[in-house]
Formats: C-alpha cells, sequence, structure tokens
C-alpha cells in the first residue's frame, strides 16, 4: 500500500542516520500491560553503567512511561500519537530532534501496546523484540502470528504468575519453533527478576556488535 | 473521516435490522487475553436455559474462538479480519447471513483483541462492554481512554491473580468514575466464577428491556 511504501522510505532514512551514529537500535511490542516498561526498568538498572542507553516511548496519551524511565537517569522521549495504534518511521524521526544519538550505545523504542498494527510498520530499527505475559493464553502466537513472526527475540513475561495461570511454557515453546525457529526465547519476571541477566547479555552483546 | 462516516451508515442499517428482529446486540472489546471468551463461556453457561444467545467472533485469523463457543452448543460465527485490527459495521452485515436472528434475544459480538481502534468503529450494537484484566496495571484507562468512556459496562477481570499483583481496584474504581461514571463496574473471576452471576444478571434484563 502506498502508507507502507512512504514508511518503509523514511525507515531506510532512520536506519541510515542510526548507523552513522553507531547506536543499535531495538524496537519492543507486546499487547498493552505485558510489561514492556517494566523490563525495560529492570533492564537498565542492569546496564545503565555498561552502555549508554536511551529510550523513545510511544503511547496513544501521557508521558507516564517516559516519566518511569526518565526517573532512572537515562535520556527519555515521549511521543502521542493522538489515536493512532503504532508508531510509524516518520514519528520516531521527528522525535530525534529531542534526541543526541551520539552519546548513546543503545536506542530503544517501545511501541504502542498492541498485539496487531505495530509489527507492519518498520521504523528503522535494527531489531524486533516482543514480550507476551504468560496471563494472555497459550493462544496468542496462532491468532496474531504476525508479531511473532517479525520479532528477533520473544520474552515471555510474569513466570512468577504461571502456578496461577493454565499457561504452558512448552506449548508456547513448540508454537515459536513453528513459527519463527530463528527467534531468542527469554522466559522473564520483570517483577522477580529471574531472566533479566541473560536478555540483558543478548542486547549489550548486540549493542557491542555494530561498533 | 469518510472511512468512519460510510462504517456508521452501515452500522445504522444493522441497528435496524437488530430492532426489527428484538435481539440486543453487545459489542465485547478487550486487550489480547484479558478473557474476553472465557466470560462468555461462563456467562452462556448461566443463561442459556433463559435466554437465546448467539455469538460473533471477531479475529485476525483462526476459529479457535468460535469453536470454544460453538461447543456449548449455541449459534457461533467467525469473521476472520486478514489483518485489519478491528471489525467494522460491514464484517458483521455481512456475517448476518450465517445467523437466525429471530431466534436469538441476546448476540454478543467477541471484537478482535486491541484496546484501541474497535472502540471508534459503530457495529450497531445497543451497548458495549470492555473487560481489563487486573493483570494489565493500573494506567490502562488514562493511557487508553476512549474504550473506557464508551462502554457501558466494564468487567474486571482475574480477581483471583489480585493478591499476586500490584494492581488496586480501588484505583480503579476512581479512574472510571472520573472517565465514565455512568459505566456499571463488574468485578469478576471467569476462572472462580466469582462475579458472573451479576454480570449476567444485568445481561438478562437489558435483553428482556427491548421486548
Ligand atoms: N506479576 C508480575 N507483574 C508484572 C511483571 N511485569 C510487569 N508487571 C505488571 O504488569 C502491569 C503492566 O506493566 P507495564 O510495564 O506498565 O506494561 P507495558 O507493556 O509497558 O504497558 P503499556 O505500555 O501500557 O502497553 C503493571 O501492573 C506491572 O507491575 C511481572 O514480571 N510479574
Ligand atoms: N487466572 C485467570 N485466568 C483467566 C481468567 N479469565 C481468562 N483467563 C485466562 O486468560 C487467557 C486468555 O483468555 P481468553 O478468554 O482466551 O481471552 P480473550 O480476551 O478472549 O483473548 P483474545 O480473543 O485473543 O483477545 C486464557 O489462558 C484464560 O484461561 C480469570 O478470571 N483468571
Ligand atoms: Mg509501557
Ligand atoms: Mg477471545
Amino acid at each position: 500500500t502506498n502508507v507502507l511504501d512512504a514508511n518503509t522510505a523514511i525507515a531506510e532514512q532512520n536506519r541510515q542516520f542510526f548507523a552513522a551514529k553507531g547506536v543499535f537500535v531495538l524496537n519492543l511490542m507486546s499487547a498493552p500491560g505485558a510489561g514492556k516498561t517494566t523490563i525495560l526498568e529492570k533492564t537498565i538498572e542492569a546496564l545503565k553503567d555498561q552502555i549508554r542507553i536511551g529510550v523513545i516511548e510511544g503511547d496513544i496519551c501521557t508521558t507516564r512511561d517516559a516519566e518511569r524511565i526518565a526517573a532512572l537517569g537515562i535520556p527519555a522521549v515521549q511521543i502521542n500519537t493522538d489515536g493512532a495504534c503504532h508508531l510509524d518511521a516518520n514519528m520516531i524521526l521527528r522525535s530525534l530532534q529531542n534526541l543526541s544519538l551520539e552519546d548513546l550505545d543503545l536506542l530503544v523504542i517501545e511501541n504502542v501496546g498492541n498485539l496487531v498494527c505495530p509489527a507492519e510498520f518498520d521504523l528503522g530499527e535494527h531489531y524486533k523484540a516482543m514480550v507476551i505475559s504468560v496471563t494472555e493464553g497459550n493462544d496468542k502466537p496462532t491468532k496474531y502470528p504476525l508479531m511473532f513472526k517479525e520479532s528477533q527475540a520473544i520474552l515471555v513475561n510474569k513466570l512468577d504468575l504461571l502456578p496461577y495461570t493454565d499457561f504452558s511454557l512448552e506449548v508456547l515453546k513448540q508454537d515459536l519453533e513453528t513459527l519463527n525457529p530463528q527467534a531468542q526465547v527469554f522466559p522473564i519476571s520483570a517483577r522477580t527478576g529471574e531472566g533479566v541477566v541473560a536478555w540483558s547479555q543478548w542486547l549489550v552483546e548486540l549493542a557491542s556488535s555494530i561498533k
């Protein structure tokens, strides 16, 4: 469609800009409330002495998520989409005026909470990562396949709630093996900290790999 | 926009058709995995001997949800949107060919799991209801306000998980009082059955009120 073609052209521009500045860019997606911001808080606490991190937050409205990130002492920019259910490359391009990319090693873009449209819009990122919460049910990969197929990393969050749900980690891993065998799967609990080290190390290695 | 105007015209057509057939229509929305289908299963079990119920299921792909409903012995139709992140009035109009509305008292339309766009598209329903799970966090009403504002009923699901979260039912009720004081709030657990009777009775009264 014309909308996606125009978006891809701007995404390419963003990608070249990110490469010129030597910053690794991750597009983090999920359904609303899966735990993206909480995972980011834990990840930043684990990594902020090793690498320089910045965050772009995307939400329909409010600055709540950017405020949570800024409270950790790192650069955070809030985009309000005013109704659009996903971020696009042009919104990212415009928000870059508020960030000094030369001071960053890793830039995480937290997308709008939505399991559908964000996966269709290239923002110029290196990698896509998504979060699924064990409370959402085992059927999400087959019912909402695109985001699971497009992501290089899939974080399975809220493991601490697993004993109180009918969710099967085994069934999920089998479904992901079928849909996206290359994806790295990170079982995690942003509440207890379980799995945060493995996920954070994967990010540090990626951010270092483009230097 | 032209898209919404065209949609509203078809929604009006649907609404007149529903009135002529004497069937009460509910548009049920939520984020993915909040528990819409599980709540419907419990509601149908509680009501199927009192009123005649039919369900239209809306999903990106698969027929999983319609199969869960059909297994209860009531009419269920599956719409696959092939990528669209919400149902619209035309999809509903086309699906009505597969339902005998004259045999129904209540028609529930389970929308695509998405906290954003479904609230913008009138389907011709009498009422909108939405589900929020206690695992999604207290900030959803302020971050995704439209659906909370538009709904006549707000079900707060997965109460059984409340002890394991940082969610406050009090804070939620205060936020809903500000955003939508007319909405009926139904604390519920589709897993334990808590709150299902009050919700089901509200539905029966509405379905009877239009006879
Ligand atoms: N039990 C448990 N709760 C968690 C965990 N991670 C996040 N939460 C809770 O889940 C809710 C939502 O977390 P957020 O981090 O705000 O989710 P989000 O994906 O950023 O939400 P949006 O930005 O609105 O899409 C909050 O109440 C968190 O406290 C976890 O590992 N375990
Ligand atoms: N603990 C607990 N789990 C629940 C409850 N209600 C639903 N679930 C679980 O939540 C997951 C999702 O439930 P569904 O009913 O499929 O959710 P949905 O809103 O219909 O999902 P979509 O149609 O994909 O948007 C499943 O694993 C259910 O077993 C509840 O009250 N308590
Ligand atoms: Mg967030
Ligand atoms: Mg469902």
